[in-house]
Formats: C-alpha cells, structure tokens, sequence
C-alpha cells in the first residue's frame, strides 16, 4: 500500500511545483498558496493537507521564497534520494549553479534557518 | 502495516489485503463479488447488484423462473404482463442471444486517468478536486466511461462509447451485465491470477464476450535492463493457452473470446515528447521528454522501452511487442475450445489516429495528459467504434442478434433501474 520512493519523489515535486505556481498566478506569499490549495481539496481530506502545510510549509517557503525550485525542494526535504552510484533525478532543467551545489545550499539554509530550527526539532 | 498489529484493526487489514490482492468489491455483503458500492472495485467496475443481500441474485444469471416474482438477473426485466400472463423476461429475452461483456486488461483497459485540473493552476478551484476521493478509491481508473465496459457520462473530457453500451443498446436484456476484470500493471502473467474474480457461473449464467486485452505490459516496465524483463514469445504462450483454459472451465457455453494486440507504443514519442506537459504549461519549462526522463531516474517509469529518447530501444520494444501480438493471433487461428471461440485483433491505434485525424483532432490528444502514456477518453470511445464495426463486418455473430423487442423493453421498463 506503501507508495514507492519514487513516487514519493513524484508526488512531493507535483505539489511543490503547484504551490509555486499558485503563488506565483495569484501574485500571494507561498504560506498564501499553500492556505488556497488546502482550500480547494474536497473538505474530508482538509485536515491532511493543513497537517501536511503545517509539517512542510515553512520548509517550502523559506525555499521557494529564495527561488529555488520543486527538485531542489524536495530533495532538501530528503523525500526525493539519490540512492548511490546513481544520478540525482529532477523534472525541471538543473539550476545554474548546479542541482547539487543548489542542494547544499537549501540544506544550511534549513539548517540554520531559526524559524526552521523549532519546526526541524519538531 | 503496524497499523493492522492491532488486534480491532486486524480484522479490517484482513478485508482490505483480500480485497486488494483479489480484485474483489470491497462492500459485497451476499458475496457474489457484485455491489451496491460504486468504488473500491463495486459498480464502477461490475454491473450494479440489484440485491446485496441474495447472493442467487446478480447481473448476468440466468433469469429465475423467468424472473416472475423478482429480478434475478439485475437487467430490470421481471413480473408478468398482465394482458397474456406471459412473463416479461421470458416474452422479451427468451432466445435473446443475451451475453455479457468482460474485460481482462491492465491500465488501459481500468483507464488510468490524472486529471490535468489538479495541476493547472490558471484554472484552479473548488472544483477541480472534487472528484478526488472517487479517483482514489478507484485506484486512479475510471471504468465507469471506459472502452469496454463503460456506461456512465464522462465527466473529465471527450464522450462515453463502449461496447457494453453497444451491446445493451443492440440488445436491451443485457443492461447491465458488465465486468471490467482489469488493474494498473496488468499483464499476461499478473492476469492469470486477476482472472479468478471473474464472476461466471458455467450453468447459471448467460455467454460473454470476453476481451483479453492486455496492451502494453508485457514489455513494459521501469528496469534498468528494460528488455531482459520484458515477456518472450514463450511465456506468452504459456500464460495466454493456461488463462484460456482457465476461461473454458467458466465460461457458459456459447461464449466468446476476443485477444487483443500489443499497442505500438512508439506513438508516445514521436507525438510527445517535445509538448509541453499541463504542469510545464505556464512557465514552458517541463516537457514531456523531461518528464520521461524523471520517471526513468526514478525507476518508476510505467515503460521504460517506449519512454525514451533512444529510438534503438524504442523499435526493439516494439519489435517484442509484435512478436507478442503475433503470438496471440497464431492462439486464435489454431487453438479451440469447448465453450468459446477466439478472435484476435489488433489493438486500433492507428486507424483511432485516422479517424480522429479525419475528425480534426491531433495525435497528442488520443494520449492521457498527465502520465503522456495510457490512451485518453477519446482515444477508448473512437476505439470502440473502431472495434464495433470490424465484429460487425467479420465476426456478427458474436454480437448476438438485435433484439425486437427493445423498443417494447424500453416502454414497460423505461431505463431498467439504471446503473
């Protein structure tokens, strides 16, 4: 029953992507765009999606709001793996600075994100 | 799966496993694997039960003692007509031809469908998500308007044309008497062991047509060494002669089996790869090429041979894939069978592209948006036409006879208790 961590991948980076292109047609804040999808779902499965908002949101916003984009995202929020040997997969073209380097950087900014630091502790 | 450790769960993780692993309706209270339920394999999939509690009454029996006190077949047909005290069913049905329709198939044949609104923000609303538990609890398939067994309005684009219509129209005592034995990964060998869902009593029920339609899974997969997994001419043999002789010890006398070809799947690049895909559409930034090759990284790719930027790989794919098909058609020339006889033809991908050509459409719209791999609603309701003409031209009498009495079936029993 478990989705595969492939689609895992999947899933996280057709959210993602979605969020950032709420936000960016309604010109609103991703917490914004976040809000608006929740919204939209049928109500019974409302309450996941807050809870979901809640457990990634301001990872995804501190993000997004730094330009970077759904593979980046996700795999800073490790729900998309680079298993070993193999190569790191992204649906969008690679940013300039390189998806790797680009990684990196979203991890510290997690890391050192204060914001970020209670809801990693939670 | 800790979940079900506990003790007042296990009993439900129980029915859900049986229930997934098995095909069956979750919600069949009579057991006669027909419900009441729509989702979660009930009448989306397998015609309506029109009594969940009596497990002698379903869709596609043969009717009780021609249905006088009750409607035992679900086809809406029963009581007596006043005016000769001849029974309905019997005045109506008897010597009918009636037949049901059943299809064994894989993604396609469920019609794997990700709506494009749940991606496309300019249109986004409300609305767009309303249908997402019905498509969750459908596995994502919506055999509701699908090709073969499909009878509801579609409602996420194109129109609703199946055979099971086409047969219920040509003859109105089959209403309901559908079966869409079919699931997301489907293939000759997974299919031998889906196939014993199949509800078909030898001496209580009525003939069917029985589509195998298995199009593209037998060399289809996301494996790094995609061809090496891919199904040999031999084992294809082996699993499509072991499910036809499963089908011989069920299937009433009478019946009828149509083996379908494997699609050539080279028609996904060549139309797609370089169009935008819905959640590319806004900032022209993902194209279907990427999108392949993402799910290729992943190793979810629903097909690997097909999905690719390597042509090379592409043409063996599909040299396998006919090699397959002509398996199929060299079963249904030469192999017979006590309770059937077998048909093969090719899955109608290109004469569905000429078709809709003719009609003005594009190639790109015959192919599911989203996943840019299973055939679109358009795609199954022209196939249908397709493949209604050539039983009509080559095969009639597997159609059965039309019915005289439709008219006279409509104006007693108007739409026969629906679906």
């Amino acid at each position: 029953l478990l989705p595969s961590k492939g689609h895992t991948c999947i899933g996280c980076v057709l959210v993602v992507s979605v969020i950032e292109q709420l936000a960016q047609w309604h010109n609103s804040t991703v917490k914004a765009a976040m809000e608006r999808l929740c919204s939209y779902i049928p109500e019974k499965l409302q309450g996941f999606c807050y809870i979901l908002a809640e457990v990634y949101g301001p990872h995804i916003a501190e993000l997004i709001d730094r330009e970077m984009n759904a593979d980046v995202v996700c795999h800073s929020l490790k729900l998309c793996k680079q298993d070993p040997g193999q190569p790191l997969c992204h649906l969008y073209r690679p940013p300039k600075v390189g998806l790797s380097t680009a990684i990196r950087k979203a991890r510290r900014i997690v890391k050192t994100s204060k914001g970020l630091k209670n809801f990693m502790g939670f | 799966s800790s979940v079900c450790a506990f003790p007042l769960l296990a009993n439900l993780c129980e029915k859900i496993k049986h229930v997934l692993r098995n095909e069956l309706p979750f919600e069949d209270l009579d057991g006669d694997k027909f419900s009441t339920f729509p989702t979660l394999r009930g009448y989306h999939w397998r015609g309506r039960d029109c009594d969940d509690r009596n497990n002698t009454v379903y869709p596609g029996r043969r009717p009780d003692n021609w249905d006088e006190e009750r409607d035992s077949n679900c086809n809406g047909i029963w009581g007596v007509d006043p005016k000769d005290g001849i029974p309905y069913e019997k005045k109506f049905c008897k010597g009918a031809d009636s037949q049901g329709v059943v299809l064994l198939g894989d993604s396609a044949g469920a019609h794997f469908h990700i709506p494009p609104e749940w991606m496309t923000v300019s249109q986004m609303s409300m609305k767009s998500f309303a249908n997402l538990p019905m498509a969750f609890t459908n596995e994502l398939d919506w055999p509701q308007f699908s090709e073969i067994t499909g009878f509801l309005n579609s409602t996420i684009g194109g129109w609703t044309d199946s055979l099971y219509l086409r047969l219920r129209s040509r003859n109105r005592c089959n209403h309901r008497d559908l079966q869409n034995i079919s699931k997301n990964g489907g293939s000759s060998g997974n299919l031998l062991r889906l196939m014993k869902s199949l509800a078909r009593n030898q001496l209580w029920d009525h003939p069917a047509i029985v589509i195998y339609a298995t199009i593209g899974n037998d060399v289809c997969n996301g494996n790094n060494d995609t061809l090496a997994d891919m199904t040999t001419p031999k084992e294809m043999l082996s699993n499509v002669m072991r499910a036809l002789r499963y089908l011989d010890t069920r299937l009433p006398n009478g019946s009828h089996v149509i083996l379908t070809g494997l699609v050539d799947g080279r028609f996904l690049w060549d139309n797609l790869h370089d169009r935008y895909h819905p959640l590319g559409q806004l900032n022209r930034d993902i194209t279907y090429s990427q999108l392949y090759s993402f799910l290729d990284c992943l190793q979810v790719s629903p097909c690997r041979g097909w999905m690719t930027p390597n042509e090379t790989l592409r043409n063996l794919t599909s040299e396998r894939a006919l090699q397959l098909s002509n398996v199929l058609k060299e079963i249904a020339r030469s192999e017979r069978f006590a309770n059937f006889d077998v048909f093969y033809m090719d899955f109608p991908l290109a004469q569905t592209a000429e078709k809709w050509r003719r009609m003005g459409g594009e190639p790109w719209q015959l192919i599911e948006p989203v996943d840019g791999f299973h055939p679109s609603q358009i795609a199954g309701a022209l196939g249908t036409s397709i493949t209604w003409q050539k039983a009509l031209q080559e095969w009639p009498h597997v159609l059965g006879e039309e019915n005289p009495f439709n008219d006279q079936i409509e104006a007693v029993f108007k739409d026969q208790g629906g679906h």
